[in-house]
């Protein structure tokens, strides 16, 4: 099944 | 200081409502541009990121940087003792432990006030890169959270397929399947009613559906939502506010990957 991903893989702390 | 005034007191009350369900505690960050919010969900699957133009308030005056630590839940309590109608005034001394609001009806002779303690909200913040999308879809509020709420029944997750024939939204669950598709369409009459396509090239995509159906309590906050996709990149759901000066309510949502 689908894994939900994470969004700190996306968006980087600034 | 902070003194900023809104003509009506639902649109602050409808965007607390709106992220209130992912957000616990978080930084109001006020400076001379406007009032912004960004903050994750404590699963950091889903963001979201408010901009109230300096535009949409009148008058509007902060002269430096402020940040209000703010619980949602106790301003959720302060404000049901606005009326939607009501112009709602927010002030904050330059370094605050309150935010003082205020109430007024433009009817009745009442002012009401309160000042509702803030918090130190160590919040770090996330750089989101501009993306150009692959796809972008602008919908009916209304019609998209019809569409969340009808799949859920069917499944914890949606798939979102868009090619240039249309939008396909699809859920599989134990009881069967659903799907509703949309096709680009523009009514004249009524231009919140029509259905655009932007597309580059095709996508699919899973998301939560619980996440989605929350997004979707934003949903009065305007008659049009737009959502943005890229292969393997976080959904953007927006709305915007307050008419015409680019304030929006904004909610990223990370996919689910891999079938």
């Amino acid at each position: 099944t689908a894994q939900q991903s994470r969004l700190d893989g996306f968006f980087k702390p600034k | 200081m902070l003194e900023s005034r809104l003509e009506q007191a639902d649109l602050l009350k409808k965007v607390v409502e709106a992220i209130s369900g992912l957000v616990n505690d978080c930084n109001f960050d006020c400076n001379d541009s406007g009032i912004a919010l960004q903050a994750m969900d404590n699963s950091h699957v889903a963001l979201v990121s408010m901009m109230l133009k300096a535009e949409a308030f009148s008058p509007y005056r902060c002269d430096r940087n402020i940040a209000l630590g703010i619980n949602l839940s106790s301003l959720t309590k302060v404000l049901r003792a606005a009326q939607s109608s009501d112009i709602l005034t927010l002030k904050a001394e330059d370094a605050p432990d309150v935010v003082n609001l205020v109430f007024e009806s433009s009817e009745k002779d009442r002012i009401s006030e309160y000042d509702l303690k803030l918090m130190d909200i160590d919040q770090e913040h996330l750089g989101i890169p501009e993306t150009e999308y692959a796809a972008s879809i602008s919908m009916p509020s209304n019609e998209f959270q019809r569409i969340c709420k009808d799949l859920m029944n069917i499944s914890e997750s949606v798939s979102i397929e868009c090619t240039k024939e249309g939008v396909k939204f699809a859920a599989a669950g134990d009881i069967g399947t659903g799907s509703v598709t949309l096709k680009q369409h523009s009514n004249v009459d009524k231009p919140e009613q029509s259905v655009e396509i932007d597309l580059s090239e095709p996508v699919a995509l899973s998301f939560s559906l619980k996440y989605l159906v929350n997004f979707t309590k934003a949903t009065s906050l305007a008659s049009k939502v737009k959502l943005s996709l890229s292969n393997e990149v976080p959904l953007l759901v927006e709305y915007e506010l307050s008419g015409g000066n680019s304030s929006y309510l904004r909610f990223y949502l990370a996919p689910k990957i891999g079938d």
